[in-house]
């Protein structure tokens, strides 16, 4: 099993939309994908229908149950989705409490990594989609992934912020065995903008060695495609915003083998 | 002096864009106004050149002395941004720590509105945005500010979690005297996609009462300006989206002398 998160602390740079695509893809090529929602706001959980209200079972229950010292198996956690192969974590709006509550309690950051390594045996492929701001959720997916993904708008404020995160990764890699790997992938792309050609290139000068070669360009159709509770890569694999995810999918595979 | 709040726990859909711009509009049109970060990602910190993780005194200082006991006079943490008659309560990235260093400790909720409070009588306009996440800073603006903004995207998942923000609303509003009005914005209107199209008129229907008759359309020139450190409404007054940000403060500037 192989675990990547997905995270930036700006919002709506296309986190979630990242997580939708990629597993959904993982799904269709035959692998068993599990996407885990970190965010309060939910917007993977009802991306697929379920109500991050309701208090679906889902990952604050994996919080309670150790704060409690209940054991839980994960398994009877696992919500199933529409999409044969593609399974769901789901997120509440209590997680919103979840800062608060641990205060600075001990042992609260390998919560996930342990009940990831209870699910290794059922899932090729975990993805975490990461909420916006840096807590106790976003650091337990910094210890738990082999692997970080950071979708940056190729716009000039977004890679102002990008040191922020860039920061906040090496503080976790030093505390990793073997250090963080990460990825920085440029999204929203609209080719037509001088802003984003300049931004674009500053990114790939600036950090040459952990920014993908290719691009997510802008595409409409995400948004289109979030009302069907399906994602692109599944009901348009054609579309432009389908096939650039592909790449990078086909990217990440071909250097997971490397690293 | 009237002070606002521009709030929505989904990322990315125009807070910071939106206080810049209607602040930029203020202290064009003579007011003196003063914007405030709450987000520890600071956009709208590093949007007028300031460095969120250099820790130059604002909001976190407030909590820091209110914690420690001391007094602190507001107007010595104000600084000038390059506009004038437009001042700034910076944020920084410590921020971050704020829910988890506070857990439940009490009277931490109105630590911002006695703070703006003290500055009565040295700003018209207050504007205060907000991070993507429920937690203290947003409890403080929602108690301290007498109307809310809240950006939304016109986009089908956007608008599932509006229902999520209004709930927040409404238990905030049960509290003060009074309760609290606020107003959506549809931001990033594109007229070209139909999911847009169906969206916008999902939300007229569904929140008739509260949402602004006009929209703010997707327009780059923002991203562009953004580069510029000057809010797009100064610098090209007559792009689309500063005007639809004009039409929005003549609205609301009119709507105040109703409320
Ligand atoms: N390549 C793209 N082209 C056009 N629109 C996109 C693209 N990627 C994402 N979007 C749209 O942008 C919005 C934000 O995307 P998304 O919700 O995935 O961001 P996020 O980083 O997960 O946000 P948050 O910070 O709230 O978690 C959504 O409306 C989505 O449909
Ligand atoms: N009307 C618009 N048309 C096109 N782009 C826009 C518009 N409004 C904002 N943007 C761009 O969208 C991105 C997100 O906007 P902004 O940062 O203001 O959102 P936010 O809600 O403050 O995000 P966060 O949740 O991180 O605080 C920025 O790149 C901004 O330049
Ligand atoms: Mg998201
Ligand atoms: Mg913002």
């Amino acid at each position: 099993m192989i675990a990547w998160a997905v995270a930036n602390q700006k919002g709506g740079v296309g986190k979630t939309t990242t997580t939708v695509s990629l597993g959904g893809l993982q799904a269709k090529r035959g692998g068993r994908a599990l996407l885990v929602d970190l965010d309060p706001h939910g917007s993977l959980t009802s991306y697929f229908g379920y109500d991050p209200e309701e208090g679906v079972p889902g990952v604050y229950t994996l919080f309670q149950r150790r704060v409690q010292g209940k054991t839980l198996a994960p398994r009877d956690i696992v919500q199933s989705t529409r999409i044969e192969g593609l399974d769901l974590l789901c997120a509440s709006t209590a997680l919103a409490t979840l800062d608060r509550q641990l205060g600075n309690r001990d042992g609260m950051g390998l919560v996930l990594a342990q009940t990831l390594k209870a699910l290794e045996s059922d899932y090729d492929h975990v993805i975490m989609d990461c909420p916006p701001m840096l807590g106790v959720l976003m650091v337990n997916a910094l210890a738990a992934c082999e692997h970080l993904l950071i979708p940056v708008q190729t716009e000039f404020l977004a890679i102002k912020g990008l040191e922020r995160m860039l920061r906040t990764v090496s503080m976790v890699s030093r505390s990793r065995k073997g250090g963080l790997k990460h990825t920085i992938v440029p999204t929203m792309y609209d080719q037509r903008t001088r802003a984003a050609n300049e931004a674009l290139s500053h990114l790939r000068k600036t950090y040459a060695e952990q920014t993908w070669k290719g691009v997510i360009p802008v595409d409409t159709r995400f948004r289109e495609a979030s009302q069907q509770a399906t994602p692109l890569t599944l009901s348009r694999p054609g579309a432009r915003g389908s096939r650039a995810y592909a790449h990078l999918l086909d990217w990440l595979e071909g250097k997971m083998t490397q690293w």
